[in-house]
């Protein structure tokens, strides 16, 4: 029973390790991925695509752009329905998506 | 018998971090597949139409969704400088990144959620690299593929039993 | 633990998080309602 177990966790540790290497490299590939200059002009979504993630539909939606490293504070709810954004570089873009 | 009792301990720790990185990675490639489908469907659509569209129409990546009611009232502070916001609300509301948003939209083919047909099975295998490709296949097996006892990962070049 | 802070701006980040707050708004519509129950007035909300 020793014996199998010294085989399982040595399998495990190597396991665990390919997992780490391919996480590693699925970071790097997503980050390359959303800075290069040409995917970054293609990412972009449209209002509709928006109100047809909300439900039901006719909801208010408000999009939030903000720099890198911006804080979002949401409040407990039992003190009240707060959200605060603060930027520490730059100014923060909030817009209502339209109706229609 | 001490000893044997050590490895136990060991073995199950592993296999619960094995298990979290699993879904760590899982997310990951999610995210490369909803992005580069979104890229693809928007570089379709600029070709089809022959033009980008208004730019005051889209909304680029990374960006925040918050939906509430129509009938919410918000109240909104904004420093003069646009770096401060402060908004009260006179009811629930809720918030999304992008990446929940692009989901939603059905640009990871319902990988997450093990709906994803063998049609969209094959275009998200062709958005990752090969050594995830038998990921992807696993995750379209349904949630269930994190728990597995037995899963297997084509790696480069051998085949290596993943868990046991 | 009366708030909870997420760091934005970023692709992909915060997801988690974002679920966490969706329960704890959502969990407090409930509470809210039971609470309208014994007619407690809403707290002034300060500002900014």
């Amino acid at each position: 029973r020793h014996q199998a177990l010294v085989k399982e966790v040595s399998d495990l540790g190597e396991t665990e390790q390919r997992l780490d290497e391919l996480i590693t490299k699925c970071n790097l590939q997503l980050k390359l991925l959303t800075e290069d200059p040409q995917n970054k002009k293609l990412a972009y979504v449209m209002c509709q695509d928006l109100r047809n993630t909300v439900d039901p539909p006719d909801q208010l939606l408000m999009v939030v752009k903000a720099p890198p490293g911006t804080q979002m504070q949401v409040l407990d709810p039992s003190e009240g329905m707060q959200i605060s954004l603060k930027s520490p570089q730059g100014p923060i873009d909030v817009f209502l998506c339209p109706e229609d | 018998a001490q000893e044997c009792q050590n490895l136990e301990l060991e073995k199950q720790k592993r296999m619960e971090r094995i298990k979290q990185k699993r879904a760590q990675l899982q997310e990951l490639i999610l995210q490369q597949i909803a992005f580069k489908n979104l890229v693809q469907r928007n570089q379709r659509s600029e070709e089809q139409n022959q033009s980008p569209p208004p730019q005051n129409s889209v909304i680029q990546l990374p960006f925040i969704l918050l939906n509430t009611s129509v009938r919410t009232v918000i109240d909104c502070s904004i420093s003069s400088d646009k770096c401060e916001y402060l908004f009260n609300f006179d009811n629930t509301f809720e918030i999304h990144d992008d990446i929940e948003v692009l989901k939603r939209m059905g640009m990871s083919f319902g990988l997450e959620s093990g709906k994803c047909s063998s049609e969209n099975l094959k275009i998200a295998k062709s958005l990752v690299p090969k050594s995830l490709e038998s990921y992807v296949t696993g995750m379209s097996a349904g949630p269930s593929w994190l728990n597995q006892d037995q899963f297997t990962c084509n790696s480069e070049p051998t085949q290596t039993a993943l868990l046991t | 633990r009366t708030r909870i802070l997420v760091s934005i701006g970023e692709s992909f980040g915060a997801s988690e998080k974002f679920h966490k707050i969706n329960q704890m708004v959502s969990s407090s519509e409930r509470s809210l309602k039971r609470g309208l129950d014994m007619s407690s007035a809403p707290k002034p909300l300060k500002r900014l």
